[in-house]
Order: C-alpha cells, then sequence, then structure tokens
C-alpha cells in the first residue's frame, strides 16, 4: 500500500 | 533520484543564477518583484527547517542550504543593497502577500501528512510556494513587456516545478509505495500558474529572434 513517505525531496 | 528531478534542481539552480547575475551584474532589480523573494525566503526556510534532523542525502542537504542562503542573499540585495534596493518600486510591487501567506498557513494546519508542528510547517510552504510567483507575474502583467533576464528567470522557474510532475508520474510508476498527494496538487496548481507566461515567452523566443516577452 501507499504511504505518504518522509520528505526526501528539495 | 531521476532524470526529471535533477533537471528540476539544474533548472531551479538556473533561476537564482540568472536573477544573481541580473541584480548584481545588471545593479537593477526593476521588473523583479521583492514580493516574490521573500515569499520564496519564507518556502525555504520554513520547509529545510528539518536540514538538522532529516539527512536524507548530501545532495538535499547541500542545495537547501543553497536555497536558503540565495534566496536570503536576493532578498537582501534588493531591499539594502545600493544601488538595487533604489530600483524597486514599491507601488508596482504592491501585491498583498499576507492574502497568500495566511490562507495557506490555514491550509498546512488542516491539510499535512503528520499532524507534527512541523509537517504543519512543511505543508505550508508547499502551499506557499504554489501562489509565491503571483506577485511576479502580477508585476509583469503591469509592465505589460519583460526584461529578457527576467523571462529566463521566470521560465527556469516555471520549468523546475514543470519538471518535478515529472519526477512524480515517474516515481508513481516506479515505486509501489510512494505517495504526495499534498506536493503533486501544490504542484500542479504552481505550473499551471505559468502556463499562460510559457505560451507568451514561447511566442516571443520562436524563431530565434529575441523579441522582447509581451504580456497583454
Amino acid at each position: 500500500t501507499r504511504k505518504p513517505e518522509k520528505h526526501d525531496e528539495l | 533520484m531521476n532524470i526529471f528531478r535533477f533537471l528540476g534542481d539544474m533548472s531551479h539552480i538556473l533561476s537564482f543564477v540568472i536573477l544573481l547575475l541580473k541584480i548584481t551584474q545588471g545593479k537593477s532589480a526593476a521588473g523583479i518583484s521583492l514580493r516574490t523573494q521573500e515569499l520564496y525566503m519564507i518556502v525555504f526556510c520554513s520547509r529545510y527547517l528539518d536540514l538538522f534532523w532529516n539527512f536524507s542525502s548530501l545532495y538535499n542537504s547541500f542545495l537547501k542550504v543553497v536555497f536558503i542562503a540565495c534566496s536570503s542573499a536576493i532578498v537582501y540585495i534588493i531591499r539594502f543593497k545600493s544601488p538595487q534596493k533604489d530600483t524597486w518600486n514599491p507601488e508596482l510591487d504592491n501585491f498583498p502577500i499576507q492574502y497568500l501567506i495566511g490562507p495557506c498557513a490555514v491550509a498546512g494546519l488542516l491539510i499535512n501528512q503528520d499532524w507534527t508542528p512541523f509537517e504543519m510547517i512543511w505543508a505550508f510552504s508547499i502551499y506557499l510556494e504554489a501562489v509565491a510567483i503571483l506577485p511576479q507575474l502580477f508585476l509583469l502583467q503591469k509592465q505589460g513587456e519583460v526584461e529578457n533576464l527576467t523571462s529566463h528567470y521566470v521560465a527556469a522557474l516555471g520549468a523546475y516545478r514543470g519538471l518535478y510532475l515529472m519526477n512524480w508520474v515517474y516515481r508513481y510508476f516506479t515505486e509501489d509505495d510512494y505517495l504526495q498527494r499534498i506536493v503533486w496538487f501544490a504542484g500542479t496548481v504552481q505550473t499551471g500558474l505559468y502556463i499562460d507566461f510559457f505560451y507568451h515567452y514561447y511566442q516571443s523566443k520562436r524563431g530565434g529572434l529575441s523579441r522582447p516577452v509581451k504580456l497583454p
């Protein structure tokens, strides 16, 4: 299942 | 990391380079909205608070520092440094940014990822970045004609988030656990705001001769 991941983008 | 995200970050860096060159070499901030630059400084200073605990890569941490430093330097130069500060026209660049910051702050409180203080601030910064270009676009609209470097600056800025949209599509289809509805929505709105500008930018740059970008 998709889950919001920790912010790895700028 | 994928090519879309990398090109997006390079386009973002290019926009900083163009703007810094313009205001330092050209010694003028005419046509540049200080309001937009202030919003970007708020965006980066709030979103990158996690610099101190969310270490995902050296690349990320390095660019976070670069973006905070550049946006702060730009605001400082336009606001305090001579002769640039005298070329900023507060009558023209008078978009009421409190009407952007307020709703984004409320949205960040209500719609965020984990209900922690940082996530509320992070969501606020994502929403604010989506609308931060508005004062700049309004300023260009008032002036009707866009100075060449400024047009490249806005184009690079629009391309950065447009490339990020492609990066999100790519990640959605290649990573089975990737989900980021907040940035998908905000990034789409952000890129949408540039569509009208891109149309006029393309019309003016078509066929190689660099006719000035005219906004109706």
